[in-house]
């Protein structure tokens, strides 16, 4: 999942 | 009403403006929309009820299965009320002759099969909405986690979808089916596309996002 961290860090903001 | 109330804001393509016209310019313009609609897509995610629930790792897996069939869904509703045009944002329409020379135009035609299809049915904001969770939650990943968890969402989105269509067209039974028949060449148009910009990724003419790369990668 390192690959994906743009996505995951996005998934992971409360907003 | 979760879903219109989650339905993103207008978007703009805002082409730049000191950069010569070219088919590098309007492909960078597209990637650039593309990664910008991409953030909103994924905070759209997070309204639909039971979404958030998922694991992080589910999550993860439907957006990247799916962030393309939702892309090119709402081009299509957005361009519904025009004629033979693709309106990729408010400010950013094409037609067939701006398509060809952009290399786009076997996408151009897909998506206008997809969007005669839905002016055809006369397809209404709530089904679109719902369609578009329904692509989300139905992208077949083949890395789901919790099956049975994508399952309980697939089945409350179709839940949604055979509710409104039983209470705003008893005149058709066959109408949610319908709708749901148009998904497959939502699928096709949506992987043609991901390899053709993949295959633009590669020559490496087009300045591309992180964001937009990242789920690129993530399809091929």
């Amino acid at each position: 999942k390192e690959k994906h961290k743009i996505l995951h860090r996005l998934l992971q903001n409360s907003t | 009403s979760h879903l219109l109330v989650a339905e993103p804001e207008k978007i703009y393509a805002m082409p730049d403006p000191t950069m010569p016209e070219s088919d590098i310019k309007a492909l960078t313009t597209l990637c650039d929309l593309a990664d910008r609609e991409l953030v909103v897509i994924i905070g759209w995610a997070k309204h639909i009820p039971g979404f958030s629930s998922l694991s992080l790792g589910d999550q993860m897996s439907l957006l990247q299965s799916a962030w393309m069939e939702i892309l090119i869904l709402s081009i299509v509703f957005r361009s519904l009320p025009y004629e033979d045009e693709l309106v990729y944002a408010e400010d950013y329409v094409m037609d067939e002759e701006h398509s060809r020379l952009t290399g786009l135009l076997d996408l151009y035609v897909s998506i206008l099969q997809l969007v005669r299809k839905y002016k055809k049915l006369k397809v209404e904001k709530e089904e679109f909405v719902t369609l578009k969770a329904i692509a989300l939650a139905n992208s077949d990943s083949m890395h789901i986690e919790d099956m049975e968890a994508v399952q309980k969402l697939q089945d409350a989105l179709h839940e949604a979808l055979q509710d409104f269509e039983s209470g705003q067209h008893p005149e058709d039974p066959r109408r949610a089916g319908k709708l749901l028949m148009t998904l497959p060449l939502l699928r096709q148009t949506a992987t043609k596309a991901v390899q053709h910009f993949y295959s633009i990724k590669v020559q490496g003419k087009v300045p591309m996002h992180k964001l937009f790369l990242e789920m690129l990668e993530a399809k091929v």
